[in-house]
């Protein structure tokens, strides 16, 4: 069980907060702003209203204890660059923040922050990888020349083995999982010797640049 | 390759529309702002300046051939819905919105917009997993109880083969990949007969309720 403080409750902060509290962690939620802070005290471990550009404030909250703190507020860069220096002065190993973009991203990376998150650039990167596969279902990228996708398992596989169909050898692909559509379940995993049914979609690990030919034409 | 409009450069928007083009398909983004269109014009297909909620100068641009329009503009509901109001009118079927909070996200629903994206939660989410997980490098939920994670790789796997480890019967999981982090290489569909190097990281597939306590211990 780890410990977090999120200091402002914007959309993302309120968001992470909250995600993190349910994951089972210990999360302490600071923010300038009485009416956040009553909606987000019983989703949280312990919710206190603190202006985050009072070092001393702050220092009575954290200690070094703290695993990681997230500071979640980018509207004002000034707020949030002031509040990074303050934890780094009462000594917290590891600062997460969010940015309102690159230039004060490049801020935050000089001031020592481990890692920045741009919200809406994320969230567009990840959305244009899912639209532009076609037949895919989505695409995760897991390394540089690898990536995971679902693909519709084409009709002259029904019925037959993953073993018979020798994929790994004949693609170059490794499947992960086979997803009967109709019964909604999924079958992490599978053995060599189970079959692959109709209106499946398959789970699979392959190069990124050959996604595009997989078409399993012999 | 596909056919993609965008409305709205704000940071999403020219994200959607920039990432969109460089995963080579054909984006058409519009803005209202001059300097917007100025400065993403060489980075898409075409750029005009024009306003959404005007339905005529919408269908000068827009027919029923294009794949997906993204309205990535939220600030304004009242333009975000207007604008997805005349796209229905068009004919044009797949339609992608962003969503200012929960509200304006089920006014997008009721009128027919088939993926609602909310960037900032969407972006906590996926932090609050990365962050949550100790050992772990990275955690991607596959299906509703697996999960794909990296995990550092026990001492006393070091030197050995996936064969000789049996992983698949002794923890049930799968692996898909084996990073070399000195290298910085990554083996992914690796062979039985491969080694584990020391100061290696694993990519693999297992029960997401197993992996708190996926310990490798005999
Ligand atoms: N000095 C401060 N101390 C603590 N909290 C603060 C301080 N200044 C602002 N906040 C809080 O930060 C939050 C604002 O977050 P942010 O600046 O990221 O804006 P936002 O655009 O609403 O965020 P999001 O895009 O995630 O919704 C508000 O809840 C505000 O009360
Ligand atoms: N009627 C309109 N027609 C076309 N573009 C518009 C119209 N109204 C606003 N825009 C554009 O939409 C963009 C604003 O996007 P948005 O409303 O999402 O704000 P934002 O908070 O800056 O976005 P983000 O959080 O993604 O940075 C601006 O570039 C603006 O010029």
């Amino acid at each position: 069980m780890k410990q977090f403080v999120v200091i402002g409750l914007g959309r993302f902060g309120y968001h992470i907060a909250t995600s993190l509290y349910k994951l089972g962690n210990q999360v302490l939620a600071i923010d300038i702003n009485k009416n956040v802070i009553e909606k987000i005290k019983d989703s949280v471990t312990d919710a206190v209203i603190a202006d985050a550009r009072d070092i001393n404030t702050l220092s009575e909250f954290l200690d070094k204890d703290i695993d990681t703190v997230i500071v979640a507020s980018a509207l004002d860069i000034e707020m949030s660059v002031l509040t990074v220096l303050y934890l780094k002065d009462i000594g917290v190993k590891h600062i997460v923040a969010k940015a309102k973009n690159e230039d004060h991203g490049k801020i935050l990376k000089s001031l020592g922050v481990q890692e920045i998150i741009f919200p809406e650039k994320d969230s567009a990167a990840r959305l244009a990888e899912n639209l532009s596969m076609s037949s895919l279902i989505a695409h995760i990228p897991l390394a540089p020349e690898y990536s995971m996708i679902e693909i519709a398992s084409p009709e002259k596989f029904f019925g037959k083995t993953l073993n018979e169909l020798d994929l790994r050898k004949k693609y170059g692909v490794n499947v992960i999982g086979i997803k009967d559509v109709l019964l909604d379940q999924i079958n992490i995993n599978p053995l060599p010797s189970d079959a692959i049914p109709a209106d499946s979609v398959l789970l699979l690990v392959c190069k990124t640049d050959e996604i595009e030919t997989l078409t399993f034409e012999d």
